[in-house]
């Protein structure tokens, strides 16, 4: 249940 | 020329079994104020950042910034020799490709010595923005490993809340669910006993179980964790390491489809 999200789409470089 | 001795090495050993299940390679930042390690999981779904200030280690010595990276698995190997009463000293010279380590016993009477090959670690560093977070719940961090492998042989996913009325983790699946209550703690004999619940907000967030797992293996390292939980954003799980230093381990939510 639910998609598990990329750290990436929070965290900017 | 990169110096560090941490009197208690049982913390190095201590640091590596929590994150080698996570990554597999790590890039040690070392600056005249500590010695910094921030690494991704291969399917950036986790980061773990952990932060060493100088004045953990007597002596140190930084004369330039340097970056170290290590194998975990060589390095794992390397810190298995060392026995827990032992002191380890980092030592690093510039423009050599290797990295040294000595450790001693505390009476001075055994020592070893041991060198790993450095590597080209190329890690995409990434910006953590500083968040005020819904809610932060400091709890024993034995109890919180309770509950994680509790609640993963009921489902994949973890859900926290928290309320007024207290954190509460829930997981269900096939078999069926389970809800575990916590409540701010009134009186205990133990400050690492107690269960402290800061809420702004409240919040409820799902978490894959597998990673809580993982990082729950830094339970050694503290009596204590902290979980920040804010609303649609990854959760920050922390471990402090003695008075200088701490392991964060950041995680990703799942999203409703």
């Amino acid at each position: 249940k639910g998609t598990q999200a990329s750290l990436m789409s929070f965290f900017g470089k | 020329m990169f110096e560090a001795r941490l009197i208690q090495g049982s913390v190095l050993k201590k640091m590596i079994d929590a994150i080698k299940d996570i990554v597999t390679d790590i890039n040690l930042d070392c600056s005249s104020t500590g010695i910094s390690v921030q690494a991704m999981d291969s399917g950036h779904v986790c980061l773990v950042l952990i932060e060493l200030g100088s004045d953990g280690f007597e002596p140190y010595r930084c004369d330039r910034n340097i970056t170290l990276g290590l194998g975990l698995k060589a390095l794992s190997v390397v810190v298995r020799c060392a026995n827990n009463d032992d002191s380890i000293t980092i030592k690093a010279q510039e423009g050599t490709d290797n990295i040294n380590f000595v450790f001693e016993s505390p009476n001075g009477e055994k020592t070893s010595q041991f060198e790993i090959k450095l590597m080209d670690i190329d890690s995409e560093h990434l910006g953590i923005p500083d968040t005020e977070y819904d809610s932060v719940v400091k709890m024993p961090s034995h109890e919180f490993q309770r509950i994680c492998r509790d609640m993963s042989q009921l489902g994949d996913s973890i859900v926290v809340a928290c309320t007024k009325d207290g954190i509460q983790f829930s997981a269900s699946g096939d078999m069926g669910s389970g809800k575990i209550n916590l409540r701010q703690s009134s009186l205990v004999d133990k400050e690492e006993d107690q269960i402290n619940i800061e809420l702004n907000d409240p919040v409820h967030l799902t978490f894959a179980l597998r990673y809580l797992n993982y990082f729950t293996k830094a339970t050694p390292l503290s009596p204590t964790v902290t979980l920040s939980l804010k609303a649609e954003s990854p959760l920050c799980v922390t471990y402090p390491i003695g008075d200088f230093g701490s392991m964060k381990f950041f995680l990703a939510p799942k999203i409703d489809d």
